[in-house]
């Protein structure tokens, strides 16, 4: 289901927060689908949910939890 | 397990700067200490809590406004907590959560504390979801330990827990640091044997006694530092010194252990215990004719190739058979770039030249190694070359960098 211009932003800012996203270094906000697909994939096989790469209530619920502040390190292209 | 950066020493304080409203200092105070000991339990790591001035690690509590840290919080739920890696030491919890304790209410401070003090000391977040080290809170467990990832992760950074320190530190928080023993008596260089000699980083002549260390210069031996100012975590009374040119590493022996350090920095998983050499060594050197470390004990000595599999099977062979005209036993021993190893024994020394023959005239008494009272070099009357005494003229270095390295 396509996400809401709201929930967009709050998944982005999750997936950006905790290094699942890089900003693009050529400055533009815009990610490529395939980035946030990847970025979903990663934190659901981090999470141990169902890797789907899309936004479903078990990775929504997840995202939701109390956490730590500290980055991530999941995504081998952002640990690089 | 993802390591992030490591501190240089593992006996580290810590100080609790404010409480939230939740909790009653006591109860937050022994919250915080069993977290830490979740670390000291399965590394050999001490926690000691100061009530003022500076702290290695320094937990406080702040809401979604703070003067001192960019990261604000975001209110109840979501983030709990942040922490710098090392050896920044700064823990910060959320004040506007609900801290607690022994209930499944809230969010439990201790293992929250803990997650944070595994960033303070170097650790990244787990892949496993059960690791006190993965990023979500798991919610507040009666029996929590740590995962075997977690424990992983701490003895990759500091070494296992030796057992021998069970019974040293085996005590309720606040875990006592290290007993700081008095130093033993001061040496006075000009009268006193050594315990070992090393030519060490940047061209320096160290020289060991009890609990100090000096350089030795042509103007004399330099002043007396301890030697745990210096190489942190390193006890007194050592048995020899070798610093290697070839590797830059500086071994210690003592008893059956060996330390080892870069620069003054110890290396990870230091010390050691010996295993393939006898310990209670007498003395070592490192010989660059042809980059091996010796080391001697008694009437024997090993050759070890720092940077291969040496076979050590067949050592020690008699010292005799290689460096002629040595006593047996010797306290210390050390050489020099041109391959000139000097031996030392009670107050007397010896030169060898560099077909490790002892040259005419020795042993001379050890105070005329230290430079104590004579300014003239040293010249050999037969040949009126200067002999380098000791190290430091020839390489035209000055005792500052000592100064420098305390700084």
């Amino acid at each position: 289901r396509a996400l809401g211009p709201t929930e967009k932003e709050a998944v982005l800012d999750y997936l950006l927060q905790y290094g699942y996203l890089q900003k693009p270094l050529e400055g533009a906000d815009d990610f490529r689908l395939e980035d946030i697909t990847e970025a979903l994939r990663t934190f659901q096989e981090a999470s141990q949910l169902p890797v789907s790469g899309q936004m479903d209530d078990a990775t929504r619920a997840r995202m939701k939890q109390p956490r730590c502040g500290l980055e991530d390190p999941f995504n081998q292209k952002s640990l690089k | 397990y993802l390591l992030l950066g490591h501190w240089r020493k593992k006996h580290l304080t810590f100080r609790i700067l404010n409480v939230p409203s939740t909790l009653s200092l006591p109860a937050v105070r022994a919250a915080l200490h069993r977290a830490f000991k979740y670390w000291s339990s399965v590394a050999p790591l001490t926690f000691r809590e100061v009530k003022a001035g500076w702290a290695d690690i320094r937990l406080s509590f702040h809401g979604r406004q703070s003067p001192y840290c960019s990261n604000t919080f975001d209110g109840p739920g979501k983030v709990l907590a942040h922490a710098d890696i090392p050896e920044l030491g700064s823990v910060h919890f959320d004040k506007d959560e609900f801290w607690t304790e022994g209930t499944y209410q809230g969010v439990n401070l201790r293992i929250i504390a803990a997650h944070e003090v595994g960033h303070a000391l170097g650790l990244g977040h787990s892949r496993y979801t059960q690791a006190l080290m993965a990023p979500v809170y798991a919610g507040y467990r009666p029996y929590f330990k740590l995962h075997p990832d977690d424990v992983a992760g701490i003895q990759a950074l500091y070494g296992k827990r030796r057992p021998e320190t069970d019974e040293e530190e085996e005590t309720e928080m606040p875990t006592v640091s290290p007993v700081t023993t008095q130093p033993g008596p001061m040496p006075n260089p000009c009268s006193s044997d050594v315990d070992a000699v090393m030519l060490g980083p940047r061209g320096k002549t160290y020289a060991f006694k009890g609990d100090y260390v000096w350089t030795v210069t042509d103007s004399g031996p330099g002043p007396l530092f301890q030697i745990s100012a210096l190489w942190e975590g390193l006890p007194g009374n050592l048995d020899a010194a070798v610093y290697s040119p070839r590797t830059g590493r500086t071994h210690f022996f003592k008893g059956n252990k060996v330390w080892r350090y870069v620069d003054f920095k110890m290396s990870p998983g230091f010390p050691m215990k010996l295993n393939r050499v006898e310990p209670n060594l007498d003395a070592a050197l490192y010989w660059p004719v042809n980059q091996k470390v010796f080391l001697f004990k008694g009437s024997g000595y090993w050759q070890w190739d720092e940077l291969a599999r040496t076979d050590l099977s067949r050592y020690p062979k008699p010292i005799k058979g290689l460096f002629t005209g040595v006593p047996d036993q010797p306290s210390a021993a050390m050489s020099w770039q041109d391959g000139q190893v000097y031996f030392f024994k009670g107050k007397e020394y010896w030169r060898l030249n560099q077909q490790l023959r002892v040259a005419k005239g020795y042993p001379r008494n050890v105070t005329h190694w230290m430079h104590c009272g004579l300014q003239t070099p040293d010249t050999n009357s037969l040949t009126g070359d200067v002999t380098p005494l000791t190290t430091d003229r020839v390489l035209g270095t000055t005792p500052s960098t000592m100064d420098s390295t305390l700084d």
